[in-house]
């Protein structure tokens, strides 16, 4: 029984609406629209039919080198249970790696074949929700550790990010576009992030729904000459990269890590811990705890 | 018993019974778990981690007199005393989950993008009467 002041409304589904929607009556007004935000996993537990899910259309599934990031993600920000870590440094609620949906690759007429010097990466932000705040973008490579054996490389890139406007706007605005190099040892990394926040941070508020990039990156082991066709494998082992986006979800859903990791700021126990994380304060608290558990016992 | 046979008429006290109602209750509301995998809703295919889910529900019967032990507000009290003293259709207390723990998930979304996401209220961690 939906209480509110405004009369119950009947919402009508139009008869091409996917069928897994549940009966009409059981959403209140105002929350048809954000059915469609619910998490996936939302939609599952409210759809009326569990095993509609074994219908679907295939899923795509994602390069194994990504998947193998993001469980490296997921170790590092939940305990083996699944509760999120309360971590001050992490903000973020929700990241999503999203792979290119379109690469458009430019053969300059002197280069050789299938050099991915330069690239037009096209990326889908249709699952971001407007509820999903930006406070990272990092573009993503990997390096394959069987190609590149260890050794000291040097990248340059060269980034533009360009508005993909369908409005067919007489003046688009100038591309944002950047050059820079990078300089490291590939012994430990296997994964180089570029911080490309600045970037997208206009396009995301803005409600962009695509985001077009293209990308020119090309890598040297540095006892290699520009144009030896070892540099030019080197580069042609290089995948695309993947765009991963840490945001703060502010959905009823959503982890309110704000909030806790506030509250625990408020806590001056915690703010005694925190100071003084050694054994002391943990023996200290223990004692409390001792002492609490008596009191309590000897009340009851 | 023998006592209460003989002489019906004159009322005894049977203090078993008596201190029967100071005993630890055995089926009161408490928390209790129930870990279950993904892979048993045959959702493992698009859920990554955790592989476990645990996410404990709250069962049992809410004492007569619902104490701070609870909780619970005076209402649950009141509900209880309607329950017993004027209306029997009116429900008791019921045994329900006071507080939540969020939960990590990382799932694959079928354009084949990777998203982890922390929900709120996934696993019950404290049982009130109310």
């Amino acid at each position: 029984e939906v209480v509110s002041e405004r009369p119950p409304e009947l919402l009508l589904v139009p008869e091409d609406e996917p069928p897994e929607l549940p009966p009409v009556l059981l959403l209140p007004p105002g929350v048809r629209n954000g059915y469609a935000l619910l998490p996936p996993i939302l939609k599952v537990l409210s759809d009326q039919r569990p095993h509609s899910w074994e219908g679907e259309a295939p899923r795509l599934q994602p390069d194994s080198r990504a998947l193998r990031y993001m469980k490296r993600l997921y170790k590092m920000s939940a305990t083996k249970e699944g509760i999120p870590k309360a971590n001050k440094n992490h903000l973020y609620n929700t990241v999503w790696l999203l792979t290119p949906y379109a690469e458009c690759k430019h053969h300059p007429k002197d280069q050789i074949k299938e050099d991915l010097r330069s690239v037009d990466l096209l990326f889908n932000l249709d699952r971001v929700t407007a509820l999903e705040h930006l406070l990272k973008s990092v573009l993503l490579y990997s390096f394959d550790r069987s190609v590149f054996s260890s050794s000291a490389i040097t990248c340059t890139c060269h980034l533009a990010v360009k508005e993909n406007d369908p409005s067919g706007q007489v003046c688009p605005n100038v591309p944002q576009s950047i050059t820079f190099n990078l300089h490291f040892e590939l012994r430990r990394h296997k994964w180089v992030e570029i911080d490309v926040t600045s970037f997208l941070q206009p396009l995301i508020a803005s409600n962009k729904r695509s985001i077009h990039m293209a990308v020119n990156f090309t890598c040297l082991k540095d006892d290699q000459h520009h144009n030896s066709k070892q540099g030019n494998s080197f580069n042609t082992a290089l995948v695309p990269p993947s765009l991963l986006l840490y945001l703060n979800d502010t959905s009823e859903q959503a982890y309110r890590r704000w909030n806790s990791l506030r509250h625990r700021r408020k806590n001056p126990m915690w703010s005694r811990w925190r100071n003084n994380p050694l054994a002391d304060s943990m023996k200290e608290m223990g004692t409390e705890n001792m002492q609490n558990k008596r009191a309590s016992r000897h009340r009851r | 018993d023998e006592d209460v046979k003989e002489n019906q008429s004159a009322p005894t006290y049977n203090l078993s019974e008596y201190f029967k109602q100071f005993l630890y209750p055995q089926n009161e509301c408490e928390l209790h778990n129930f870990r279950l995998s993904f892979s048993q809703l045959k959702w493992d295919k698009w859920i990554i981690a955790p592989h476990r889910y645990n996410p404990q529900y709250c069962k049992g019967d809410c004492p007569r007199v619902v104490g701070h032990r609870y909780g619970s507000p005076v209402h649950t009290m009141v509900q209880n005393i309607i329950y017993e003293k004027l209306d029997s259709s009116v429900p008791r207390p019921s045994c329900i989950p006071a507080e939540y723990s969020p939960l990590s998930v990382l799932t694959i979304e079928p354009d084949g993008s990777i998203v982890y996401k922390e929900y709120e209220d996934m696993i019950a961690t404290k049982c009130t009467c109310r």
